[in-house]
């Protein structure tokens, strides 16, 4: 464990709760892609098996089912409890346009041809644009809730907080993923644009507004 | 160098 990847992770474990939080506090899921919320889910399951046969650390395991957990009681959430609030008519990104590319390539590009490694692969692929939907919705709708930015911003400096994890794990222990690298650096760049509006606009206090 | 995944990461 390095300070990148510990920082990573927290972010992530942040933007989770920020979310959390923006949903029961407002009683409303307005302005979160439910499309995008479903990926996770899809993401974490396929990824986050291996706890069952593989035991990493305490840390790990805990991370893991705190993420398959929350993953599928948001979308509990956004289907039932707060269902009136959430406007499929404006979350309309096509995702199957997402799912078929991904599994294909997973079935390109994995460590090993098999039935857990290509799970393995086709997560990774699925995570780095399983914001798209979301970014597609905010970019619709034109503004956002203050504390839905601070979510998006927090997953986004999980994911860029995991490319220095790489460097330096490619020098003090030689080994690189060039599968989760690659993966990666699409992830990050979908948020380029939404991290400029974000550190110009909502830092400094203003509305998240994109410009028309 | 080695291209693998390391399994520890989340």
């Amino acid at each position: 464990m390095n300070l990148f990847r510990l920082l990573g992770d927290l972010s992530h474990l942040a933007s989770i709760l920020v979310l959390l939080h923006k949903i029961q506090t407002s009683r409303s899921c307005r302005g979160i892609s439910f499309k995008t919320q479903a990926l996770y889910v899809a993401v974490f399951v396929a990824r986050y098996l291996d706890l069952f046969w593989r035991y990493i650390s305490l840390y790990n395991s805990a991370m893991k089912v705190f993420f398959i957990g929350s993953s599928c009681y948001i979308l509990y959430l956004m289907k039932y409890r707060y269902r009136p609030t959430n406007d499929p008519s404006i979350d309309t990104f096509r995702i199957e346009y997402l799912l078929v590319p991904c599994a294909i390539l997973s079935l390109i590009f994995n460590y090993n041809f098999m039935p857990t490694e290509i799970l393995w692969s086709f997560s990774i692929f699925l995570e780095s644009v399983a914001i798209l939907p979301q970014l597609f919705m905010l970019q619709r709708t034109g503004e956002a809730e203050a504390i839905t930015t601070h979510y998006l911003a927090a997953l986004g400096i999980y994911r860029a907080l995991y490319i220095p994890n790489w460097i330096y794990r490619y020098f003090t222990e030689g080994v690189i993923d060039p599968i989760a690298v690659t993966a990666g650096i699409v992830q990050t760049g979908l948020y380029l644009d939404f991290f400029y509006v974000y550190f110009t606009k909502v830092l400094q206090g203003q509305k998240f507004e994109l410009p028309a | 160098v080695d291209a693998e995944r390391p399994k520890d990461e989340l």
